[in-house]
């Protein structure tokens, strides 16, 4: 699974999400990276993609719910991606990650396996990419 | 505003199944997709433009799953899924199950711009893309001979009731 957010010169925010699915899947499975709200997210104020275990992303609704609590509660990128990525759904027993971005240009990466592959890039043009959890 | 673009390329990353050259390849498609959507935004344009830019050299790339590379189902098919959404006017778009659609990424940008709809599936989503304009490709351009081991090796772990070996093949991550 891939995902880019994206904040522009405008103030606007768009997200994306694009997978392959999982190995060896069956009947037609589908996770959450095509559906609106579970895997990809974006308002005025919040854009989220996800990649993870699709089910409990589906089952929380979490593109949408860590961006309903940065709207609700005031949570920051960091906090919201925190509650929903690295406490709600792995109590409910699932695993992976997210890109969360706040038309503040606040950005987190909330992951919970060993590595992600993820990067940002800001008006500088200086690209920075990282995968595993230490760095 | 001060442009800003984050990626990803899927979590469940582990230390054992990356080669170096493998990381390497890596790091360096993750660079070229930021370089590609962050051109998008220095020259003024949307930020839903500058995420498909992105997402469409990550799908063209074999090492992550998605487009180029995606991982096999039990039938040995690729079924792509993929969405997006535009935080200004909460516009969707959104495709699913499709085996012949190189960018599954820009065919959703085309339900969310050129239909009235959010999402479509299969091969009705692929009669779309025809209809757009978008040329179909044999499902083979998707094939990469890592992921079809990866396919052996989880139903010979399926078949043997063993738990799987590693997280890629494990029953939920793709």
């Amino acid at each position: 699974t891939v995902g880019a957010v994206a904040l522009d010169a405008q103030g606007h925010l768009a997200a994306g999400t694009s997978t392959g699915g999982m190995t060896n899947k069956r009947y037609g499975r589908v996770g959450d990276s095509p559906i609106i709200g579970a895997g990809t997210w974006a308002d005025a104020r919040c854009a989220v993609s996800g990649t993870g275990w699709g089910e409990y992303y589906i089952r929380t609704a979490a593109a949408h719910e860590i961006c309903a609590r940065m709207r609700y509660l005031g949570q920051t990128p960091e906090q919201a991606g925190k509650g929903v990525i690295n406490e709600a759904i792995p109590q409910m027993g699932g695993d992976g990650g997210a890109i969360v971005l706040s038309a503040d240009g606040k950005a987190a990466t909330p992951f919970n396996t060993q590595g992600m592959y993820r990067g940002w890039i800001g008006a500088d043009g200086v690209p920075h990419v990282a995968i595993f959890a230490s760095e | 505003t001060s442009p800003l673009l984050v990626i990803h390329g899927g979590a469940g990353v582990e230390r054992k199944d990356l080669s170096p050259p493998e990381e390497k390849a890596a790091r360096a498609a993750l660079q070229a997709a930021l370089l590609k959507g962050h051109a998008a935004l220095a020259a003024g344009r949307p930020a839903l433009d500058a995420v498909t830019a992105a997402i469409t050299v990550l799908e063209d790339d074999p090492t992550f799953n998605a487009g180029k590379g995606a991982v096999f189902t039990h039938d040995g098919r690729n079924e792509l899924d993929a969405s997006l959404m535009d935080g200004a006017t909460q516009a969707a778009g959104a495709v699913a199950g499709v085996q012949r659609v190189r960018n599954p990424i820009q065919l959703a940008q085309r339900v969310m711009q050129k239909s009235p709809h959010v999402m479509m599936v299969g091969q009705g989503a692929e009669a779309f893309a025809v209809e757009q304009g978008i040329a179909l490709v044999d499902p083979s351009y998707f094939r990469t001979d890592k992921r079809w081991q990866q396919l052996q090796r989880a139903l010979k772990e399926e078949a043997g009731g063993q738990a799987h070996a590693d997280l890629e093949t494990a029953r939920h991550f793709g």
